[in-house]
């Protein structure tokens, strides 16, 4: 028995699942739960659907904690998905986005890390790989993704925080989730990678300093949606694409999307500005929850309206 | 294998002038066991830019020493990372 999952805490991933699962059955016909694959350490990769309606839909693939020591990634994965569930039929909003679009959200990309994280060392980014010819353990999933991989000096080093692996797509859980997305790419509208911390919102690209095709309308939706998030509590957020914002990377899930043809694409960095860095309070779950809801529901709406 | 501590661990916020303080934090980096916070590693780092890294108890006083010794400004946000980590639990359970 994992013990009660609440929103206004951090959850341990026993208690995720759990929760998962009481997802589906409070809402069956709302929720559903579909395995896209497991982990090195066998731990599931479960993506919750969220929507009435069947595949061919609209969509939009939003994943959490692809890096497991940002924990208020994942506490904000799953308000979201009760949010939404328990909203349908009482808001408008949602209720007209669930009536006519499905979510597909990954609440916990790297399970392994994030696991690593509750017991051993909190500080943990990367997964739980081993390497071959290294002591050293784990890939930096964001760094694993088929876009420029491995281009840039220090990815390539086991030992490093941000090492990209032996290959594109060698980790179990980077396939996992390109396989899904590869698989619903025609009904996919958007995606969303949610990270901690510097509060930003994030376009394309990171491995070039060139700006992608669609950069005028991913400006204006991402500065839109930086409006709307500090409407709440005026929490400040800046945006632009990857390597003019923050700098430059190579293998991420972002550019990943973007180049599959998935035009919305967008990571956020939710709080905070570094005063407490991955280790937010509990106490600012919520506010941080809330706040983020309103830019993704606008994201969301944006889709509805203009996508094809 | 008991959890690892962070007992008397920092996290220093720099603020970087040029890329020469940038490339002293570089070679800090090189000589240090320095944990990346933002940016998530030491390539990334450049001039005019700010920096928050996690240093041990132990290594502290030689990167502060090499910090004042090139007038670099910084701030250490957090001083003790492990009653950090105890305090981000701060809502009781209902």
């Amino acid at each position: 028995i994992p013990g009660r999952h609440t929103y206004a805490k951090y959850n341990t991933w026993d208690k995720i699942v759990a929760w998962t699962e009481k997802m589906v059955h409070k809402h069956p016909e709302m929720v559903s739960r579909i395995k896209i694959g497991t982990t090195i350490e066998d731990n599931p990769l479960y993506v919750l659907k969220i929507g009435t309606g069947d595949e061919r839909r609209k969509a939009i693939f939003m994943d959490c904690g692809i890096h497991a020591r940002e924990w208020i990634s994942p506490a904000f994965c799953q308000w979201f998905v009760y949010q939404a569930a328990k909203s349908y039929g009482k808001n408008k909003i949602m209720t007209k986005l669930l009536d006519r679009m499905n979510f597909y959200v990954l609440p916990v990309f790297n399970v392994d890390g994030y696991i690593w994280t509750w017991k051993q060392n909190r500080m943990w980014r990367k997964n739980r790989s081993r390497n071959l010819n290294s002591k050293c353990i784990g890939t930096d999933l964001n760094r694993n993704f088929n876009a420029s991989w491995n281009s840039f000096p220090d990815t390539n080093k086991p030992c490093g925080e941000t090492y990209a692996g032996p290959a594109p797509e060698s980790e179990k859980e980077t396939r996992a989730v390109t396989d899904f997305i590869r698989k619903h790419r025609k009904s996919l509208e958007a995606y969303i990678t949610i990270h901690s911390y510097s509060q930003m919102v994030l376009f394309p690209y990171g491995y070039t300093a060139k700006l992608p095709p669609d950069q005028e309308e991913l400006t204006k939706v991402a500065k839109v949606s930086t409006d709307a998030l500090s409407s709440r509590y005026e929490t400040r957020y800046i945006y632009g694409s990857i390597a003019s914002t923050i700098y430059r990377t190579s293998g991420s899930s972002l550019d990943w999307a973007y180049n599959l043809g998935i035009k919305h694409t967008f990571a956020f960095e939710l709080r905070d500005k570094g005063r407490f860095g991955f280790l937010l309070p509990e106490s600012q779950i919520k506010s941080t929850c809330k706040e983020t809801m309103l830019a993704v529901k606008y994201i969301a709406k944006y889709i509805l309206r203009h996508a094809s | 294998v008991p959890p690892v501590r962070f007992d008397r661990e920092k996290v220093l916020h720099v603020n970087l002038q040029d890329e020469k303080q940038a490339n002293v934090l570089k070679g800090l980096a090189d000589t240090h066991e320095l944990d990346f916070w933002y940016p998530d590693a030491p390539h990334h780092v450049a001039g005019n830019m700010t920096v928050d890294f996690r240093v041990s108890e132990k290594e502290f006083q030689s990167v502060q020493l090499a910090l004042d010794q090139h007038e670099m400004r910084y701030e250490i946000l957090i001083h003790d990372l492990q009653e950090v980590i105890e305090k981000q639990f701060d809502v009781k359970e209902d």
